[in-house]
């Protein structure tokens, strides 16, 4: 595999906070699915802001995440 | 809405300022919230009062980093506020971060606290996030300018489905008899205070009135163009879409599509050949081609040509086969050179003189299948392009499927 950049290590961080603050992401550090219950949010999030569904943090997604917006999560529900 | 559809299960609804932010003046963030809550309540049968003291149903403050909930701010940019759906304690409460640069104005070094705190206030009242680009809730920070701002329509869908409409529903005024600026405020919508000072607050509202049905018979429209094989119609701050590709009637606000333009137009046409539609208002004129406004717009109507004691268009309607835009203003009209982007010699010519029947002032021409339609009050009149002879005369809201 490719040494991965700093700039993607940063760029996933940020994908992954942002999707635990608004589409209930949690990591699972010792589960085989991580990359597919982070792939299944980035979806989720895609087809939200009518993005391209691919699954993978693009440009364009990662644009979005970059956005000011508000701090209510866009799928968590409240108790 | 929010899971289970939390909404206020009373019609008067309180809310506090605990504190300012020191971004603006106090009496502007007064205003903004107050200009917020109005959005809301000109759709619902809601009325919202300020308390001083005391606990309010919505307690609207600003706070940077942590600040008592589970949602700590994250310094500027990011999360710019947040606000809970209606219930007990925190419920409905609506928190700003104060790291922002909040401003009064819409600008690039800032955020605008009045658009921010409709979309926050939005959450307090039950609404969630918006999927639809353009509208209030959707979840990102949009600058726009917010003079005469509209509520767009998926925002008055949803509140309307929790809150149901305002009591008493003005059907629209004709064009005829209404001016199109923003109405003044009735008391009933208007945000009341409960006060020791008992201080007014300065507002500048933007009512947003009722859509009309599409098939009341007293349906009248500012303007109609076509656009891209489509028609719209257009009356106050509500767009009626109607396309070729699908038969129902499609519901709009011009905020949806133009958001600077949500003040309605007087007059509009088309050339698709250069896929542009121009809209007036008032003294001035805008291009667009599809969503974008083209730069440089507005410009004063007297770059047309126009002398200056014409102040506004009635009516626009441009003929595909001669090239030529035809400006109707009370009983003349004027015809325009698309080509030469001049007014033709020999006009203003009287409308009456030359549309045989067309005996009267219009508020919208419509060019379609080799025909002008003439749109006055509720009714429109057929008229053959090319000898401009009146064929029949119909309901404006003939294509409506009524």
């Amino acid at each position: 595999f490719p040494v991965v950049s700093e700039k993607e290590k940063e760029d996933m961080q940020l994908a992954k906070k942002y999707l635990q603050s608004f589409y209930d992401f949690k990591e699972e550090k010792n589960s085989l699915f991580k990359t597919k219950n982070l792939a299944n949010k980035i979806r989720e999030m895609q087809s939200f802001f009518g993005l391209e569904v691919t699954g993978e943090l693009n440009p364009e997604t990662l644009d979005i995440m970059k956005q000011p917006r508000c701090g209510i999560p866009d799928v968590r529900s409240y108790s | 809405t929010f899971p289970l559809s939390p909404r206020w299960k009373k019609e008067d609804v309180t809310y506090r300022i605990l504190n300012y932010t020191p971004d603006m003046l106090q009496s502007d963030v007064e205003e903004a919230i107050a200009k917020a809550l109005q959005l809301w309540s000109s759709v619902t049968p809601l009325r919202f009062t300020r308390l001083y003291t005391g606990q309010a149903d919505i307690m609207i403050s600003f706070a940077a980093g942590y600040h008592g909930d589970f949602y700590s701010f994250d310094g500027p940019g990011g999360t710019l506020a947040h606000a809970y759906p209606p219930g007990n304690g925190i419920g409905g409460d609506a928190h700003f971060d104060e790291d922002e640069n909040w401003t009064k104005f819409t600008t690039y070094n800032g955020y605008n606290l009045f658009l921010v705190a409709a979309h926050e206030l939005g959450h307090s009242l039950g609404l969630g996030h918006s999927d639809v680009f353009g509208a209030l809730m959707y979840p990102i920070y949009m600058a726009k300018d917010t003079r005469d701002y509209r509520l767009p329509q998926d925002d008055i869908d949803g509140i309307q489905a929790l809150y149901g409409p305002p009591r008493e529903s003005p059907a629209l005024p004709t064009k005829a008899f209404a001016p199109q600026e923003p109405t003044e405020m009735t008391s009933a919508e208007a945000p009341t205070e409960v006060s020791p000072r008992e201080e007014p607050t300065e507002m500048t509202p933007s009512k947003t009135p009722t859509r009309p049905e599409d098939c009341d018979p007293h349906l009248t429209f500012d303007a109609i163009t076509t656009l891209r094989g489509e028609i719209l119609f257009f009356k106050g701050s509500y767009v009626w879409r109607k396309s070729p590709y699908f038969s129902d009637i499609e519901h709009d606000t011009i905020s949806s599509f133009w958001p600077p333009l949500a003040a309605g137009f007087d007059a509009a046409y088309e050339v698709d050949r250069k896929d542009r539609v121009v809209f007036f208002k008032d003294g001035q004129y805008w291009a667009v081609s599809g969503y974008r406004i083209e730069p440089g717009f507005p410009k004063p109507i007297q770059n047309l040509g126009f002398p200056t004691s014409v102040g506004k268009i009635d009516a626009a309607v441009h003929d595909q086969i001669t090239k030529k835009t035809y400006f109707f203003v009370g009983n003349k009209y004027w015809s325009f050179n698309e080509n030469t982007q001049s007014m033709e010699r020999g006009y203003p010519r009287k409308i009456a003189a030359d549309f045989q029947g067309i005996g009267h002032t219009v508020d919208a021409v419509l060019q379609k299948n080799g025909h002008f339609y003439f749109f006055h009050g509720s009714n429109q009149y057929e008229v053959d392009i090319k000898n401009k002879k009146l064929i029949r005369i119909m309901k404006s809201n003939s294509w409506f499927n009524c």
